[in-house]
């Protein structure tokens, strides 16, 4: 028996906009310390790792490991029939072939239940290592979104370098070109608002702008962003949800020829 | 043109 209690189940709903167009279908992995997902994209150039801790839950009750196949697609389409406000619980029981959603209003006067058929899904799972990066920068993730937002109308891939003078976004395309650098600032009275430099080598790295894009479609979900930078490794985005856990996505560098 | 990596290339499959 599986049952996850959330009473802000705007964050569910949140969590699946961000992640729904980057990957179609994978794991939810279960167990008594939360519930997690590691997905690629289909073409391999990215991956949504997603860990929610069991004591983020208002309940959390797992009795035996599973692996529930999700079309987000379709978990997206039932989600966006909850409310804002509504207490969300998951339920399956073991060996399920489907994950029950039931809804519960505020006042308590409207409760809904869906059930989602489960898929059997082959996941390819990644081995990431702990690293030290050699840059981890944190913005606020509006910031982030404007960013990658205005430059993907310049061009297609973007130069990230990170430098004791900032963090420089550099792009060109058929229009001309674009550089934008941030600079560390502890200076807004909000820490929400502060950008945080942590450089121990500078660095400079090439990714498609698209990806890192579609990444900041899970803004709704924290005011702050990191990005983990290694000289020839994938970019770390990472978007900490509360106290629930983190939403991470990983993008693999463009190398020259 | 720098050419867009799989991820594969750098995590080993568990």
């Amino acid at each position: 028996m599986f049952e996850a209690r959330i009473t802000q189940g705007s964050v569910l709903k949140k969590l699946v906009e961000a992640l729904k167009e980057l990957v179609t279908e994978g794991n939810f992995d279960v167990s008594n310390t939360g519930l997690s997902l590691q997905a690629m994209d289909s073409s391999h150039v990215c991956l949504v790792s997603l860990t929610l801790r069991e004591d983020g839950f208002d309940h959390f009750r797992c009795d035996r490991n599973m692996a529930m196949g999700i079309h987000f697609g379709n978990l997206s389409k039932i989600l966006k029939c909850a409310g804002n406000e509504d207490t969300i619980t998951l339920k399956a029981e073991d060996n399920a072939d489907q994950l029950t959603l039931m809804f519960e209003a505020p006042s308590q006067d409207r409760i809904s239940d869906f059930d989602l058929k489960l898929m059997s899904i082959e996941s390819e799972h990644l081995g990431i290592p702990d690293q030290d990066y050699s840059a981890e920068v944190k913005l606020p993730s509006s910031e982030y979104q404007r960013i990658v937002r205005d430059l993907t109308s310049i061009g297609d891939t973007v130069l990230i370098s990170a430098t004791k003078e900032g963090i420089k976004f550099s792009t060109s395309g058929d229009v001309g070109t674009a550089n934008i650098t941030l600079r560390h600032n502890t200076t807004p009275e909000k820490p929400e608002e502060q950008t945080f430099i942590d450089l121990k080598e500078p660095v400079a790295l090439t990714f498609a702008l698209r990806y890192l894009n579609n990444f900041s479609k899970a803004t709704p979900l924290a005011p702050q962003v990191k990005l983990s930078l290694t000289k020839d490794l994938p970019i770390v985005v990472e978007y900490q949800v509360g106290e629930l856990g983190s939403v991470r996505f990983y993008l693999a560098p463009k190398i020259d020829d | 043109t720098p050419v867009q990596n799989d991820l594969k290339e750098f995590y080993a499959l568990l």
